[in-house]
């Protein structure tokens, strides 16, 4: 299983839609700070379900909407898609691949898809559940986050090594 | 339950000395159970010891080593449990040009069990990629992705 | 007491809109009184806006842009009082090679009124350095200190 | 006023005496991960008189003395000189080249000396106390803690303030 796609469209730094291919091995990405690197990891957060705004550096879950710049306006809504290629069949769906859509109105009116068919959170969180992606603390490490991995309090600590074990 | 959990902590703890010692070229690590008479509640500590060095808290290490130390703790779990896909945003931001090497070396051989995308200012991790992806903001505000090298 | 406080809550405000422009190549910063009528409790909150940017809570910035901002808000103080020696410990960790050497030319203002001494790991901040020392550990877990270069 | 020289003997990972002479102007401390760079930092902090083991990185006082290696033994006790030239006046005392001094040694016993008369804390404070050094979180800024100048609680903050005025 691997991640094949992750289109963006009016998400935090990312009002045009923007596609992103990957590909298996190592991807890297790179440019000034600032430029919006980091605000690909949280789309990758976000899409797959991330509850808190905390996480996502926001102080409301509004904030991942693209708010505008001095010449351009802000947009409605924010809508990430991920595609995955499931041949091996990792993901308990029957698909050999799959996409996952998030889209979330300034209105506070939200959505999820699973292959453009609408779903609730719980689902797209339930399909992920045992890749341990994005809830483990180990799969996704935000800027700045490394060292916390060593000064975890025990308990976060261990319930990462119940989710491994 | 408490069977399973024993076994992977075992596997666990066997993977981080490996890394370890790997990644520092030598020394010795450990996570280490807090109370063994109750494995299920208790804390679990981590103790570092640089090639070389005496055993001391792990505060008193460099922020490099620490930094290091977590990504050797990263990389054991994920031996144990690999995920199809791993974000890592500038984790090896505190590591010295030498040990950026070493750490790109490193990730290479997971690659046949994880995806990786690692956001990263540092020039040994773009070497050590696939595939690079440049993030710009020609116009202010505004995030553009190009796509600046692909490598068999 | 109040009045002084005032006076250099206001100079510091202006050097701190002054750096600020000039490490991020524009873009407007404050320091802000939470509340005008209780000027010796009320919190003091930071507000940052990069060039072209829209004014959002500062959590959103990206790494580098609070660790700029940040170091405005160090130099803005220091413009008001200098210390005589500063150390400062790879506070320029987050920052992209751009960035680096802004902040390296921009120290050299401030030589004239305090000392510097930069623990770096950063090529652009030793090329702003009078003098580099170099720490070893050829002997393992034994520092020792070479002086590495001095410029006139 | 500038600092001219630091000794550190004895002092976390410098066992034997070492020798930094500083120049005015901006000096570069340089070398691999866990080399003894911040630990030079953590002398400054140390010989001005540092009293929390947190700030020093350590769990108690005792951490900051050389504790041997896996081919050398520990030292007893562990030693910081700082000298300064004090041409401009800047400190409140009568010479133009002060040094101080702080010695810890393993049983707990400590001294502190200024142009090598022994003296008490306070008294280093207190000469250094209208610079600022040290205390203000703004002359010595330790790695990792340049993202706190912003995320100060606001008590902190305006407590640099106030000094800063
Ligand atoms: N909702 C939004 N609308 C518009 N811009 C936003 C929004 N949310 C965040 N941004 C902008 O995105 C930028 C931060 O991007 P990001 O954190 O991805 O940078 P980065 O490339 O990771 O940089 P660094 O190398 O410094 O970590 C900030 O300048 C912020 O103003
Ligand atoms: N009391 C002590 N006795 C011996 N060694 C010590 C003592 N205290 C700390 N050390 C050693 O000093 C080393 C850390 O040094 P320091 O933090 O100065 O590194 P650094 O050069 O700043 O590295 P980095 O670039 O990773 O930040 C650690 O390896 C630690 O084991
Ligand atoms: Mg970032
Ligand atoms: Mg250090």
């Amino acid at each position: 299983m691997y991640l094949k796609k992750l289109e963006l469209q009016g998400f935090k730094s990312f009002p045009e839609k923007t596609v992103i291919e990957f590909h298996e091995g190592v991807t890297a990405i790179v440019g000034p700070n600032g430029s919006g690197k980091s605000n690909i990891t949280d789309a990758i957060r976000w899409v797959l379900g991330e509850q808190s705004v905390k996480t996502l550096r926001g102080s409301k879950m509004e904030d991942v909407i693209f708010t505008g710049t001095q010449s351009r306006r802000a947009m409605g809504f924010a809508e990430v898609t991920m595609v995955i290629d499931n041949t091996d069949g990792r993901l308990p769906v029957e698909y050999s691949e799959i996409s996952v859509s998030r889209r979330l109105y300034r209105s506070g009116d939200s959505e999820y898809l699973i292959n453009k068919t609408v779903c609730r959170l719980k689902d797209v969180q339930t399909m992920f559940m045992d890749t341990g992606i994005g809830r483990d603390g180990y799969s996704i490490v935000s800027q700045g986050k490394v060292d916390e991995i060593l000064s975890h309090k025990s308990e976060d600590r261990r319930k990462v090594f119940e989710e491994a074990s | 339950m408490k069977k399973q959990f024993i076994t992977h902590f075992r596997v666990i703890n066997e993977n981080f000395k490996e890394v370890f010692a790997e990644l520092f070229g030598g020394g010795m690590a450990e996570i280490v159970l807090g109370d063994e008479q109750d494995v299920l509640n208790c804390n679990i500590d981590i103790i570092a010891q640089p090639p070389g060095k005496k055993l001391q808290n792990m505060l008193l290490l460099s922020g490099g080593e620490r930094c290091l130390t977590a990504i050797a703790l990263l990389f054991a779990i994920l031996k144990l449990r690999p995920s199809p896909f791993c974000v890592l945003d500038e984790i090896e931001a505190a590591l010295d040009d030498a040990n950026i090497i070493r750490f790109g070396e490193y990730i290479r051989n997971y690659t046949s069990r994880s995806q990786f995308i690692l956001v990263t200012h540092r020039k040994g991790t773009m070497e050590a990629a696939d595939m690079i992806y440049g993030v710009t903001m020609q116009e202010r505000g505004i995030s553009r992705i190009l796509s600046m090298k692909l490598t068999d």
